[in-house]
């Protein structure tokens, strides 16, 4: 981790933030719930708290902007620049700003929150069906007043849940009307307007006058953008007009066309190659919990990390169960102190966390957090190069290592020859490949080769010769065997077990673990079947929400691979002689021979 | 099979940045995130100090250190990320 030049940080706790203006990507209260978990990320390992306030000057203000919007440092457009904010101290410092070039959504795409009908503001359903058709986009179908709606499960015409999309016609954020809706035609400059215009403005937030005339009454709103509106290009927030004719073709969808880079856009008229009016369309976005996490980290005092996997890495990537890295906690604690661990919350419902209920309507207070007695200051551990192991603090006590090497039981039984492993395995930076009671290792690094075949029991007394998984807890280096529906823990020879995986709540579905993926953080995933689950290394038990099917994350992967592991930080799936290689942002970048590739085998 | 007709590309009003040749996004990439002052290119002449700012940059996002502006390289400085300097104040 890095600090800024002579550790800037806050020089009280109990920090104040507010969200001066709102992106219309989202409805307001995805937005603020999303500002309010992004702030938890760091109360939870701090004596941190963090407070929403609607007035005045807080220690945080948080705004959307395009371009120049006021700091010097003018975002990019779509992509590129996300956003950025300053280090601790008054006036603009800790400040965090997000561009409103970009389509901000929860990661994977758009978030349409509804408003009113009967289905307490859930979120659009898409595809939904309604009399028998399918939409994939809110509908005026089967209403006069036009105004845009949604099911909010996937048959209408079935459970009859439904709600209001986003609409000019429905309501107006902020400006001066409380909310009111646009109303078309208004009168601005002598002009009559039948849609929301950035006219006057050099912001390009579309607005529209809340009675028929701004010029008379001065009333106005800015419009929430519709679920088909544009990122960028030159009519952001415009919705796409279908169909629109583009070098004398017409489309009635989303096209490529013209671009070498692949980006999908639409015109906002219905003939671009007169009106060159035009924007991207909808893609997953960025999630504003990610970047806004990660913004708050420069605000608290955190500089970029070197670590890839770190939320303070300065490079944007979805993650869809995020955790905070070990890195990111080091430098976080290295400022403030630890806080007294994880708030007691509710058991979460069964979603991912991204997508939790969404709270009520009225934007929620952050509760007011106990003020925590601030810890005693440990001694901390000074900042070096960033992405150094040596400022990492092992939390909890060695194990010892198997100090002297085994004896090759069989030097000549070559782990070439072998048509196929029980189980294979990271410990200590080498790869360890088991098969009835015996094992071989192989290091790239040490550029040694096979060494070979060793007795498993030697090694780790008490094992039955057949293994289906074997992983190392990457904190405290024990070694977790699994055969069946059996597993043992070993420190260095001392060995717990055999226990049933019960024990770990891992239920009867589960004939044989497969393998396992260290996560960090005390985290491992245990593969069986189609299935996964997260293990709480410490407590040794599963995290609940779990089981999940493997396909929803890892996707491009055998989902009956026999082997799963983690090796040089990339995840390993293995079937027959093959391996699938995926990177931490889940994209299969390699396949190949577990024997040529892994292995060396001649 | 080869598709019918050449694919026309088309300048969009109000595209920024998708359009700009390799060197000199990078050029903008390193000074922008502090891997290389302006002075620094000028002294140094253009391709020592992109040789140098690129091992730099490459070093400090866990790239492969080449030195050279190769592909890799360049989808990095493609994608999407904070606009808080890598390097310096």
């Amino acid at each position: 981790f890095l600090t800024f030049e002579g550790d800037l940080k806050w020089d009280h706790m109990d920090l104040t933030y507010r969200v001066i203006n709102y992106s219309p990507d989202l409805d307001r209260a995805v937005i603020d719930d999303a500002f309010r978990r992004a702030f938890q990320v760091w109360s939870d390992v701090t004596p941190l708290t963090f407070m929403q306030i609607h007035s005045g000057e807080a220690d945080i203000m948080i705004m959307f902007g395009s371009q120049e919007h006021g700091d010097g440092y003018p975002f990019d457009g779509k992509d590129g620049l996300l956003a950025h904010a300053f280090p601790p101290g008054q006036g603009i410092q800790g400040d965090a700003h997000f561009d409103d070039d970009e389509f901000w959504t929860l990661g994977t795409g758009l978030v349409v929150k509804t408003r009113h009908g009967n289905a307490n503001g859930a979120e659009c359903h898409f595809p939904f069906i309604f009399e028998g058709r399918s939409y994939s986009r809110c509908t005026t179908e089967g209403r006069k007043d036009g105004l845009p709606w949604c099911a909010t499960t996937a048959n209408y015409d079935q459970d009859k849940k439904y709600g209001f999309c986003p609409s000019e016609l429905l309501y107006t954020n902020d400006g001066n009307s409380d909310g009111a809706p646009c109303v078309f035609p208004f009168v601005f400059e002598g002009n009559s307007y039948d849609t929301c215009t950035t006219d006057g403005r050099s912001d390009g937030y579309r607005w529209c006058a809340t009675t028929s005339s701004f010029d008379q009454d001065k009333k106005y709103g800015f419009c929430p953008n519709r679920d088909t509106a544009v990122i960028g290009g030159n009519s952001q927030g415009d919705p796409c007009v279908f169909p629109f004719t583009f070098l004398g073709q017409s489309y009635s969808a989303c096209t490529s066309q013209g671009r070498q880079d692949g980006k999908l856009w639409c015109a906002t008229t219905n003939n671009y190659d007169t009106d060159k009016k035009w924007g991207f369309c909808p893609d997953r976005g960025y999630s504003i919990f990610l970047v806004a996490a990660h913004e708050f980290g420069h605000a608290l005092g955190l500089d970029h990390s070197s670590v890839r996997e770190a939320l303070m890495y300065p490079m944007y990537s979805y993650i869809q169960d995020f955790e905070l890295h070990p890195d990111d906690v080091q430098g976080i604690q290295y400022l403030y102190g630890r806080g007294s661990g994880p708030k007691p919350t509710a058991p979460a419902p069964a979603p991912t966390e991204e997508s939790q209920p969404m709270p009520t309507e009225e934007p929620q207070p952050v509760p007011t957090q106990e003020p925590q007695p601030a810890p005693t200051e440990e001694s901390q551990p000074m900042p070096t190069e960033a992405g150094s192991t040596s400022t990492t603090e092992e939390e909890e006590e060695e194990t010892p290592e198997p100090t002297a090497g085994p004896i090759p039981v069989d030097p000549s039984r070559d782990a070439c020859t072998e048509k196929n492993f029980d189980a294979i395995t990271e410990i200590n930076g080498e790869l360890y490949f088991f098969k009835d009671g015996n094992y071989w290792t192989h290091s790239s690094f040490w550029k040694s080769g096979i060494q070979g075949a060793f007795s498993v029991s030697d090694t780790w007394p008490g094992l039955p010769d057949t293994i289906d998984a074997v992983f190392q807890d990457v904190l405290t280096k024990r070694v977790f065997f699994f055969a069946g529906r059996q597993f043992w823990v070993f420190s260095g020879k001392s060995v717990l077990g055999p226990r049933g995986i019960e024990k770990l709540g891992i239920g009867k579905e589960a004939g044989r673990i497969s393998g396992a993926l260290q996560r960090g953080r005390g985290k491992v995933l245990l593969f069986s079947g189609e299935s996964y689950w997260r293990l709480d290394v410490k407590v040794q038990r599963v995290d609940k929400g779990y089981p999940r099917a493997t396909d929803d994350v890892f996707t491009g992967i055998p989902l009956d691979a026999r082997h799963v592991f983690l090796y040089q930080g990339k995840y390993h799936f293995c079937r027959g002689s093959f391996y699938w290689r995926m990177t931490p942002r889940y994209q299969v970048d390699r396949v190949g021979y577990i024997k040529y590739d892994i292995l060396q085998c001649p | 099979p080869l598709q019918g007709k050449p694919q026309a590309v088309v300048t969009f009003p109000g595209d920024l940045v998708s359009t700009l040749p390799d060197l000199e996004l990078a050029e903008r990439y390193l000074q922008r995130f502090g891997y290389t002052t302006e002075t620094e290119a000028k002294i140094g002449g253009r391709h020592v100090s992109l040789g140098k700012a690129l091992l730099k940059m490459q070093k400090q996002l866990g790239l492969e250190e080449t030195g050279e502006l190769d592909a890799a390289t360049l989808e990095a400085m493609r994608a999407p990320r904070c606009g808080v300097p890598d390097v310096g104040t």
